[in-house]
């Protein structure tokens, strides 16, 4: 699965998620990715999510709307982006991760996978990271 | 505003040898995409491009390089969802579409809907000219391995995907 959020300089927020599914899925299996809610969210008020990782986990727990949810009620995107995967590991036994923004421009890239490459562009920064913890800079 | 796009290439277990491929994958998708920002355009546009950088590398689990379902073809699903309007667009089960995400984005603005799936999806993709490319051409060979791999009667796709919980 792949995805990226964004704020542009209006201060609008976008999310997209693609993917090809699970590894030999059955023949008309849909995971998160295509359900609202589930593999992607967006909102002006609270932020955006693209989530990645087990989909049938993703959607039990409706992560993306589930850690906007605590961004609206005050939590940073880290902060958000870390309860929500926690819930998913707790509740329903799944590994995934996440990028999230706030209509401030913060934002994060989190996971509860062994693994998650993302990237990171603002200012004149590009973040970068695959391993837990890791966090490289260069310029852009 | 300063603006700000961030990419994820997906979660799971990355082999060591395709490491560096999947980092440099992600960092040339955000550049891609923090482009059309610094262009003045919209964060839609942003994200769409990057994704759409995305599904064009091999390295990822979507468009050229995507996973096969049990029957060793592709099938994709893909959204876009717009914070300033709640508008969303998505398709599921969808095939011979290089870019799903394009798709996606035309299922919002062309429709009244939210969802496409299988053979609709690809119905609405004609009508709106999106060239359909042939199924295999969308299939890796380090995806054929994998999906051969993963026919074992012991094999555990979720697992060997996802990896072990910790």
């Amino acid at each position: 699965t792949v995805g990226a959020v964004a704020v542009d300089e209006d201060g609008n927020i976008a999310c997209a998620t693609s993917t090809g599914g699970m590894l030999n899925k059955m023949e008309g299996r849909v995971g998160d990715t295509a359900c609202i809610g589930c593999g992607g969210y967006a909102d002006n008020r609270a932020g955006a999510v693209s989530p990645t990782g087990h989909g049938e986990a993703i959607m039990k727990v409706t992560l993306a709307r589930l850690i906007l949810f605590h961004m609206a009620q005050g939590m940073s995107p880290e902060e958000a982006s870390d309860l929500g995967l926690a819930t998913m590991k707790e509740r329903v036994e799944g590994l995934g991760g996440v990028v999230t923004v706030d209509p401030q421009g913060r934002w994060a890239a989190r996971f509860t996978s062994t693994q998650m490459a993302w990237a990171a562009a603002q200012g004149g920064t590009l973040h970068f990271g695959v391993f837990s913890g890791e966090d490289v800079t260069q310029d852009i | 505003m300063l603006p700000v796009l961030v990419v994820h290439g997906g979660a799971g277990q990355i082999p060591k040898e395709r490491v560096e491929m999947a980092s440099a994958g992600v960092r040339a998708a955000a550049r891609a995409g923090y482009a059309v920002l610094q262009g003045g355009r919209s964060s839609m546009d942003a994200v769409v491009e990057a994704v759409t950088n995305l599904e064009n590398n091999p390295s990822f689990n979507a468009g050229y390089g995507s996973v096969l379902n049990v029957k060793g073809e592709v099938e994709m699903d893909a959204i876009v969802m717009d914070g300033r309007t709640l508008a969303s667009g998505a398709v599921s089960a969808v095939r011979n579409i290089a870019n799903p995400i394009q798709l996606a984005r035309l299922v919002m603005e062309q429709t009244s809907h939210l969802c496409l799936t299988a053979g609709g999806a690809g119905q609405f993709a004609r009508a709106m000219g999106m060239p359909e490319v042939p199924g295999d051409s969308l299939i890796t060979e380090y995806a054929r391995m994998r999906w051969k791999k993963n026919l074992a009667p012991n094999a555990n796709p979720v697992e060997s995907q996802m990896g072990k919980m910790g």
